[in-house]
């Protein structure tokens, strides 16, 4: 009881923390907002998205001098699964801007992402709430020119920092006791799609899409893991410009992730949101994959799940 | 910590270096070999004030004049104090039809200062906005300091045409 | 303005401005 009573307390003082903290108190007292022309080629934006080590960017209209959405790794994927569809269109790939990958969109009937977004000054917890909706992983901070009144992009908040952001400032983070395996949302086994080493990129490329998910695992054939194919490892397919060659594997499309890769999470069934958070709070976590006592794939936890088991579990 | 043990851990086999060895080994003299991985090392930008001019300080006011011309700016008569000072304004055209009272006149400062003997360096400063009525509303007299919110991209995207204007021109 | 020399046709110009009581170093990348 004991455990259960604290798991219930410890979330209702996250939440009520979530409640009282606002997206501008997330932001450091400086930092950078780097915010892309629309009519940047899609290959140079790539290029400027490594170079600061970064993996989505707001986008600038400059016509209508306004905001015009998030570049994100799905609008790589969307180029990709284009020239997939219609490799003679290379020439027209290589000289896509950023203005054009709503046509790419439509091109590949994919639906378009509707970017929510949020005022600075609304707390965390609608934040959240805003990103789970939209299946978003991170959302605009947008406010308006006191004089002009023309929007504003103040920051983008992912995921990943508002719990970093828990994780460093709501001790009561340690509270959360239970186990994984009993926790409604978290410890459900999920139907995931995978893929072996040998698997052509093209077609994980694929599932990225339809599925909606931001990664694929990937087993060997007796269902161990053995790494994982994240929608961020697009960007470095990108740039190396080894997407026309579509039947690469995605054992050697891998080998394109930078060296500093800090690996791929796991846990068991048995691990605590106490723990996760704590692992969060001190490295870059973007998802857990569950595996057993042999190493084989169960299940995944993604930032999404630990938002939504947060806001509305228990 | 005094957390729980936890079973939390990274795949080793998802680490770089394992995954080449182990790529390596799957089919030795296939394609892995020159796949390099993305570098790391960023290149650091880097990043001055304004823009930079080793030509003749009257070419250089010459040319942003001539610029500003062609990109339909207006700029005020220079007092003879403020020589190197161009007082800039420029209707800013933006697609969306904003409300009426929207100024959509930005004022901007240019001046040249001499770094050291033939070397200039040309600054830009946001100078505020103005209603194309001209009179600049007191409302906007409000010290710039006090501005709680502003978005720079107007500014930015107009120092941007006038910087590739002058690149272009030179 | 703070500005990086021209690369690959890309310019990269930056402002440092307060919002409210932080400081946002804004950049825009614009193509040639």
């Amino acid at each position: 009881e004991q455990i259960e009573h604290d798991q219930k307390i410890g979330i209702k003082a996250i939440r009520l923390f979530l409640q009282s903290k606002t997206s501008y108190d997330v932001l450091p007292v400086s930092y950078r907002l780097i915010v892309l022309d629309t009519s940047l080629l899609v290959k140079k934006s790539l290029t400027i998205l490594l170079q600061n080590n970064i993996v989505s960017a707001p986008l600038w209209n400059n016509q209508t001098s306004r905001f015009a959405g998030l570049l994100t790794a799905s609008d790589f994927i969307n180029v990709i699964q284009y020239y997939f569809q219609f490799p003679e269109k290379f020439e027209f790939v290589e000289q896509l801007t950023l203005d054009g990958l709503r046509d790419v969109e439509r091109a590949i009937g994919c639906d378009q992402i509707e970017t929510a977004s949020i005022h600075p000054f609304k707390s965390l917890y609608e934040a959240c709430v805003k990103m789970l909706e939209s299946k978003a992983r991170r959302i605009p901070l947008i406010d308006e020119d006191e004089k002009t009144h023309r929007e504003i992009v103040v920051s983008v908040l992912t995921q990943y920092r508002i719990l970093k952001f828990v994780a460093l400032n709501c001790k009561e983070t340690k509270m959360l006791l239970k186990p994984i395996k009993d926790l409604k949302g978290l410890g459900t086994i999920k139907d995931i799609s995978t893929c072996t080493l040998q698997t052509p990129v093209i077609e994980v490329i694929h599932l990225l899409a339809h599925k909606s998910v931001s990664s694929v695992p990937i087993v060997d054939d007796q269902g161990k893991l053995i790494n994982v194919y994240e929608a961020v490892d697009i960007l470095a397919l990108v740039k190396g410009g080894m997407y026309t060659d579509l039947d690469l594997s995605v054992g050697d499309a891998l080998l394109r992730r930078p060296e500093d890769f800090e690996g791929v999470h796991t846990c068991t069934m048995n691990d605590r949101l106490s723990t996760i958070m704590d692992t969060i709070r001190k490295s870059r976590l973007h998802r857990l994959f569950i595996v057993d006592d042999e190493g084989k794939l169960v299940s995944v936890i993604t930032l999404s799940d630990i938002l939504n088991y947060i806001l509305f579990g228990e | 910590s005094q957390l729980p043990t936890s079973t939390i851990a990274i795949l080793p086999s998802s680490l770089p270096s394992i995954h080449r060895a182990f790529m390596m080994e799957l089919n030795p003299n296939q394609l892995s070999s020159n796949i390099n991985p993305t570098p790391t090392k960023k290149s650091k930008t880097r990043w001055h004030f304004g823009i930079r001019s080793r030509s003749y300080p009257l070419d250089v006011m010459g040319e942003i004049y001539r610029a500003l011309k062609n990109l339909g700016a207006e700029w005020a008569k220079p007092t003879e104090e403020e020589l190197w000072t161009i007082r800039v304004r420029w209707k800013y055209e933006s697609g969306d039809a904003m409300q009426e009272n929207t100024p959509n006149l930005m004022k901007m400062q240019i001046q040249l200062f001499q770094l050291e003997p033939n070397n200039y360096l040309v600054d830009f400063k946001f100078d505020g906005w103005e209603t194309s009525t001209g009179t600049p509303q007191d409302s906007f007299k409000q010290d710039l300091d006090e501005v709680g919110s502003f978005s720079a991209y107007p500014f930015l995207h107009l120092a941007t045409r006038l910087i590739m204007e002058l690149a272009v021109n030179s | 303005l703070a500005t990086t020399s021209i690369k690959h046709n890309t310019l990269a110009v930056a402002s440092i401005v307060r919002y409210k009581r932080k400081y946002v170093t804004q950049v825009l990348f614009s193509p040639l």
